[in-house]
Parts: structure tokens; sequence; C-alpha cells
């Protein structure tokens, strides 16, 4: 464990904080995408399918089942939850995300480590991962307020995938054959996927106006 | 254990 990874999984564990105390305290949930959420919850799903089967260490486990249960409780609120479900925009949460999984589920197929049901199952997870967000940028883009809160949530989810390439830098220069190209690559190109909101999150930040992204 | 190093990352 080193400092780059602790601080992303605090960070990430932040970002559902942040949303579920959000959703629990407004009992709203305006501006965020249910798509990206259940993205996540299966993203959790098939990442942790060894939860039970290979035990790691006490903190591995305890935050596996933090994000098991955050993700799937989300998206229970935003699904069943009387008041929270009536502050979902399903007209305007359209992305429809079978067009980020089947293609994830075909490369991971095609591109992984093992070809074992774990293993393609993990590979797919990471991929997954990488383009759940989009669901939710774009919704950002359409619905066009971002509330701070949503905002935090976002820049917490991009800023932790962040710091976990400072974590691989890390360890590929401390681990001998510490070498994980599928890991690596799918990791940078999620954290790019938020260059463009971070940009604009800093912008807002420093000119200390509304966060506005461009149509 | 090399398969270890990043399945124990989250």
């Amino acid at each position: 464990m080193n400092i780059f990874r602790l601080a992303g999984d605090m960070t990430h564990l932040m970002s559902v904080i942040v949303l579920l105390l959000k959703i629990h305290t407004i009992k709203s949930c305006a501006g965020i995408s249910l798509k990206t959420q259940e993205l996540y919850a299966l993203v959790f799903a098939t990442r942790y399918l060894d939860i039970f089967t290979d035990f790691i260490s006490l903190y591995n486990t305890i935050m596996k089942l933090i994000f098991l249960a955050s993700s799937f409780s989300i998206v229970w609120y935003m699904r069943q939850h009387k008041i929270v479900r009536r502050s979902y925009d399903k007209d305007q949460d359209t992305f429809r995300h079978l067009f980020l999984i089947l293609p994830c589920l075909l490369l991971a197929l095609f591109i992984n480590e093992k070809f074992t049901f774990k293993e393609v199952m993990w590979t797919f997870s990471l991929f997954l991962e990488a383009v759940a967000i989009l669901p939710q940028l774009v919704l950002l883009q359409r619905t066009r307020n971002i509330d701070n809160l949503t905002g935090q949530y976002v820049f917490l989810l991009g800023a932790y995938r962040a710091l976990y390439i400072l974590n691989w830098i890390y360890r590929y220069f401390t681990e001998p054959h510490y070498v994980h190209w599928i890991t690596w690559i799918s990791g940078l190109v999620q954290t790019l996927l938020y260059a463009d909101f971070f940009y604009y999150y800093f912008n807002s930040w420093k000119n200390n106006v509304k966060l506005q992204l461009p149509a | 254990a090399e398969e270890y190093s990043v399945k124990d990352e989250l």
C-alpha cells in the first residue's frame, strides 16, 4: 500500500459518500445519471467476484463491501425510493448503456491476461469503469446546470483514478515485474475522459463562477 | 504471487 493508492481509495470513498449524502439528505437525485450508477454497480459486481474466495486484507474486503453496498443502494434509491425517484429526469438520461457494456465485454474477451471467467470479468470491469462516467457527462452537458455536490462527485471520481495512475507509476518503479498494461491503459483512458470536465471545473472554481459546461 | 499484484487493488 502506498500513499497514492490510499489517497485514491479515500477519494473514491469520498465520491460515493458525497453522492449518498446528497441523495439521502436532500432526497433528490437531480442531475445524477442512473445509467452511470447502474454501470458502476456492474463494475463492482464483476470486479469483486473474488471477495469471498481470495482474502487479501481486511482493508481490501471492507472497502469492497462498502463500494458494493453504496453503488447498489444508490441505484436502489434512484429506482425505488418514492421521493428520490421523482427527481430523476429519465427523459434526459437516455444514454443506452448497452452501447458501453457490449464493446467492453467483447474487448475483454479478446484482450485479457488469462482467458478464465474471473479474469475476463475482471478485465471487463476495468474497461467498463473507464467509460462508465460517459452517461453522467452527457447528462451534465444536457442539463447544463451542475449543482456543486454533483460537481464534487464527478471531480472526486476523476481524481481517484488520477491518483491510481501515480500509484501504478510508484509500484512500477518499486516492485519488480509489476507490469499491467491493461490496467494502466484503461485507467489512463478513464482519467482522460474527465480531462475536459476538470478543465471547466477548475476554471469555474478559479473565476468563482457557477460551473457551466459548453453545450 | 505476481498475479496478486494488481488484484490486491480495488
